[in-house]
C-alpha cells in the first residue's frame, strides 16, 4: 500500500516550549 | 541514505522550517510566519489543558558541550520559578508582541528561513503550562 503524501499539519502547542514550574508548596 | 530534503539539523523540529502548516485550537491554518501572538493567546484559551505563562529571558549562555547549544535560563509566571533549557542556538522561541527569536537568528534565517530577530535578556517568552496541576 503506498499512501497519499500530504502537507503535515503540526499543531499550535508543538511550537511553544513546554515550561512547567516547580511547584514549591 | 537519509532523505535529502531539508538541510535542517535533526535536532530541530519540522514545523520551524519557513512555509510549516500550523494548526491553531479553533482549526484554523496558519503558516508558522505568520502566527501572531493573538493566536497562541487564542489557542490556550480554547485549549482544556494548556495555558499561556510569560517566560522572561534571565540568562543566555554558551553551553560546555557544543559551540551551537546554548542554555537559556527562564522566569516562568508569576512564580518566576527558574526553569533552565538546553537548545540548539538557531531554536526559535516566540516572544510576546515581537514573533520568532532566537540565540543565533542568522543560523535561524540560514537554517529555516524563518524569520527572526535577536533573542536577549528581558525577552518575554511564550511559554505552556498545564492547566490543573492541583
Amino acid at each position: 500500500n503506498v499512501e497519499p503524501r500530504s502537507v503535515p499539519v503540526f499543531p499550535w502547542h508543538s511550537l511553544v516550549p513546554f515550561l512547567a514550574p516547580t511547584q514549591s508548596d | 541514505p537519509p532523505p535529502s530534503s531539508a538541510a535542517v539539523p535533526p535536532s530541530l523540529p519540522p514545523y520551524f522550517i519557513k512555509g510549516s502548516i500550523i494548526q491553531l485550537a479553533d482549526g484554523e491554518l496558519k503558516r508558522v510566519e505568520d502566527l501572531k501572538t493573538e493566536d497562541f493567546i487564542q489557542s490556550a484559551e480554547i485549549s482544556s489543558e494548556l495555558k499561556i505563562d510569560s517566560s522572561t529571558v534571565e540568562r543566555i549562555e554558551g553551553s560546555h558541550t557544543s559551540p551551537n547549544v546554548a542554555v537559556v535560563q527562564f522566569s516562568v509566571g508569576e512564580h518566576r520559578a527558574q526553569v533552565s533549557v538546553e537548545v540548539m542556538v538557531e531554536y526559535p522561541f516566540f516572544v510576546f508582541g515581537q514573533g520568532w527569536s532566537s540565540c543565533c537568528p542568522d543560523r535561524t534565517t540560514q537554517l529555516l528561513e524563518l524569520p527572526c530577530t535577536k533573542l536577549s535578556v528581558g525577552d518575554v517568552c511564550i511559554s505552556l503550562t498545564l492547566k490543573n496541576l492541583r
